[in-house]
């Protein structure tokens, strides 16, 4: 069995978990923060077997979208610099990382 | 080292915490939400040494109840369609996977 | 590919992020709650290649602070008994777990 730990924006957190629900795979739902932009986005865990992971990553992949953002990088946290010119930024649709799950339970 | 990942009803993570804590084990509880239900659940994240996994699962079964529920299902998440018929589910206690910790650091 | 998986008290969190970011390192935040004192802290996840783990390391210690606090212990969760005597607990810098991640997509 495998954890998908997926990172979404929250646009797109509603369509793959209704995507996911309609193919039967159990997912939950944790809010998070970008590290980078410190703007909220979504961070799905999804535990499925090893032989069905491509299509959790195809849903993922076919639910999530690149955003493109202008912001004024404040990357010290401590303020945006006065007269700091603002940058495009893409935000990616999903950043997925697969884990091993050695044993799985349910009471 | 093992990390534990326990998806529990919010109901049944008090008492799973307090008996943790009993018995000294470290915790962290995250807040979540049902990718089906898509009601608020809790995570609980269980750093724990791989001899002492299955005191961790007999804590976890002992402390969560698997509970009925009648929803009306909005699988697509687009709004329940009129005349849909409540169906019950059975929201279940624990649903858990074990990972492995290549490598754990206490600053 | 490894998951830093690392649980700092929110006060650290601000500073870790930033370093993290000064360094072109990604980083995800999670509002979490310790299992023992019930307060608010983080959990961060930083995914990293295996050979620049130590640098995340390195950095979640230096940003991160033990704090003593005095608390009234009320570890079955069912309210401080009258009369018990306030304990004085360390509270860690930062709790760090490293897994391995099978598989890495961005979309
Ligand atoms: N030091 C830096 N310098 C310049 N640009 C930077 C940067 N760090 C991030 N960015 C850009 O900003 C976007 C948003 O990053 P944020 O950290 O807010 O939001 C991130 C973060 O929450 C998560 N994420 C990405 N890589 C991660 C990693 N290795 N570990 C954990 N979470 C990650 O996925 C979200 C979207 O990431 P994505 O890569 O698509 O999009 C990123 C990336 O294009
Ligand atoms: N493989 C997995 N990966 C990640 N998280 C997982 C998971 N399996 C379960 N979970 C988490 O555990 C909660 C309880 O799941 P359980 O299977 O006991 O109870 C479930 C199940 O009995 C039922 N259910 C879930 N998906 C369904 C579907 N596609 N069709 C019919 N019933 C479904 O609804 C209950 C509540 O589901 P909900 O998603 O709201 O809440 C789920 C979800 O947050
Ligand atoms: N093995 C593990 N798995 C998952 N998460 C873990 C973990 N070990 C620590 N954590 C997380 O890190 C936070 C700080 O832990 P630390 O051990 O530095 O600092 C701890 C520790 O010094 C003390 N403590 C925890 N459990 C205790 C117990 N059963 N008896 C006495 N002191 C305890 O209270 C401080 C705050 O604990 P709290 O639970 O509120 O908050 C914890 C918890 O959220």
């Amino acid at each position: 069995m495998k954890l998908v730990v997926a990172v979404v924006q929250d646009r797109d957190a509603q369509a793959a978990l209704a995507e996911l629900n309609r193919h039967g795979f159990g997912a939950t739902k944790l809010a998070s923060t970008g590290g980078f932009l410190r703007q909220g986005n979504s961070t799905l865990l999804v535990g499925v077997s090893a032989d069905r992971v491509d299509e959790v990553l195809a849903i993922l992949q076919r639910t999530s979208r690149v955003r493109h953002q202008l912001i004024t990088p404040d990357a010290t946290g401590a303020g945006v610099e006065p007269g700091a010119v603002p940058v495009e930024v893409a935000v990616g649709g999903a950043t997925v990382f697969v884990l091993t799950i050695d044993r799985y339970e349910k009471y």
